[in-house]
């Protein structure tokens, strides 16, 4: 365990507990959050923690597989079941059809992975499955425009994630002699590829919405 | 046979 990874699986755990608190806790609406995108973050989690009962590499590790598949799922309960927050959440704009998505990371994960077991393939499809997660709210983004409830923080934490493995990757490349996580490498860089284009969509809404605010 | 290493990682 190094800083860089730490820092950014906290900032990954901040960036899901600032969506459920700002869903949760104000009964706030929904609108602009994809709930398509938590669904999938639900799934990745589920996937790649398959091995949690089975491959005990740290207390630390085991309470945060624990805590990263009861907050996603939180966020999808609070989305699909809570009597206020699931009124106001707009289906017909969450569109993206997500299904492509999973059986296209599926098909890779068949073919690529580093051992053919069964969670192993399911490591990977996991993997590959958070790289294009974020597609829905970034498709969603662009249709609504609406950044209230993706509040700054939650996109600053997501960033920091990304950014902070990136670097945890890097310092264990030259740490450690034999650090290859090719697949895990390749899919987080382009997974960082699409949180950049999210980001920029972000900082676009967010600009035009704060022009807008202004004459009012 | 080389065993695919310990997924630490979260």
């Amino acid at each position: 365990m190094n800083i860089f990874r730490f820092a950014g699986d906290m900032t990954h755990l901040m960036s899901i507990l600032i969506l459920l608190l700002k869903i949760y806790a104000t009964k706030s609406c929904a609108v602009g959050i994809s709930l398509k995108t938590q669904e999938l973050y639900a799934l990745v989690f589920l996937t790649r923690y398959l091995d949690q009962f089975t491959d005990y590499v740290s207390l630390y590790n085991s309470v945060m597989k624990v805590v990263f598949i009861a907050s996603s799922l939180a966020i999808v309960w609070c989305m699909r079941r809570h009597p206020l927050v699931r009124k106001s959440y707009d289906k017909d704009l969450d569109t993206f059809r997500h299904q492509y998505v999973l059986l296209a990371c599926f098909v890779l994960a068949l073919l690529l992975h580093e051992i053919f077991t069964f969670q192993e393939v399911f490591w990977a499809f996991s993997i590959y499955l958070e790289a294009v997660a974020i597609l829905p709210q970034l498709v969603l983004l662009q249709r609504s425009g609406n950044v209230d409830n993706l509040t700054g923080q939650y996109v600053l934490f997501l960033g920091a994630y990304r950014g902070l493995y990136i670097i945890n990757w890097i310092y264990r490349y030259f740490t450690e002699d034999h650090f290859t996580r090719w697949i895990a490498c390749v899919s987080g860089l382009v997974q960082t590829a699409l949180y950049a284009d999210f980001f920029y969509y972000y900082y676009l809404s967010w600009k035009t919405n704060t022009k807008l605010k202004l004459p009012a | 046979e080389d065993e695919a290493p310990t997924k630490d990682e979260l």
